[in-house]
């Protein structure tokens, strides 16, 4: 109670915001999508659709695993499909960037939670740096 | 402190020993490397020598980065190369898995810490997930 309280006074902190936040679209190519996840270095992105709403999530095994179909490195069907092919659509989403609970509960499974509205929009993603941040600065006050 | 206090008390849950992480060897072709990382899923994990000693980490872009020298997708060089060739060797890792303070610190600019002892041999991983699903439990009580 005493920690859902502290991090309320923080919470300003926690969302960063769509425009901070790598993305890829859902009708990219897996060409592209490789590309673009290995220059980044993220593990996995937010997928979007028509710009702005929330589709998915894209990870680079998602797309490796499609090069590996014979046990060996082929890339050629790579340039054929798209991100929607191989993206997860069943990610856990939050729609209340405040809800602390929910958000410490999820992010023991997930290492970011996108945050979408109702009407779908893709807001921005909480971390696990983000909290972890915060809970040790409590720790240490 | 409290904090501390408590998570103290529930130690001998936040070490995963190395019989259960997933590794690859200083020596493993990235042909295999990029293989096991892709079948496994996971984003980055422990490198090894000589089988029980820690060399660094390993994940996928800094294989991917290698396939994609000439801006178009190249595997043929992952043959000749090793996971020495490309390894990150300059990661932070702790000695003492109940060093709360340390390990919390840590967490929050990395996903995991690898348990080195003085002598370099590869003890475990902490995550944090296992500190999330501890700061969880704390939350709630
Ligand atoms: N360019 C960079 N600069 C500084 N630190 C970096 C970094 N890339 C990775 N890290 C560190 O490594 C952690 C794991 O990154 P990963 O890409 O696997 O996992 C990331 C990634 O999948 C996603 N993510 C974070 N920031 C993102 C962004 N701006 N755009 C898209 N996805 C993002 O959220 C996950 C958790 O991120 P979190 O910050 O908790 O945790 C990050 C962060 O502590
Ligand atoms: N096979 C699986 N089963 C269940 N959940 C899974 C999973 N693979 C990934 N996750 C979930 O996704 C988080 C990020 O995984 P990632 O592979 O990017 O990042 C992982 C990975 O780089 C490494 N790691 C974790 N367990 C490992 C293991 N057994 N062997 C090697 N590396 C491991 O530590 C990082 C943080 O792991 P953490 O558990 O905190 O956080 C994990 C976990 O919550």
């Amino acid at each position: 109670k005493q920690i859902s309280t502290f991090l309320m006074q923080n919470k300003r902190h926690f969302l960063i915001p769509a425009s901070q936040v790598a993305t890829v679209q859902v009708d990219n190519s897996l060409t592209h999508a490789f590309m673009v996840l290995s220059k980044l270095g993220y593990s996995r992105i937010p997928v979007v659709r028509d710009d702005a709403k929330f589709a998915g999530e894209l990870s680079m095994p998602m797309i490796t695993e499609q090069m590996l179909k014979l046990d060996e490195i082929d890339t050629s069907c790579l340039d054929q499909m798209t991100v929607a092919d191989v993206m997860d659509e069943t990610v856990n989403t939050v729609n209340n960037p405040y809800d602390l609970e929910e958000i410490m509960h999820l992010l023991v499974d997930d290492n970011f939670l996108p945050v979408v509205s109702e009407a779908q929009d893709f807001v921005g993603i909480i971390t696990r740096r983000e909290m972890m941040k915060s809970l040790n600065f409590l720790a240490h006050n």
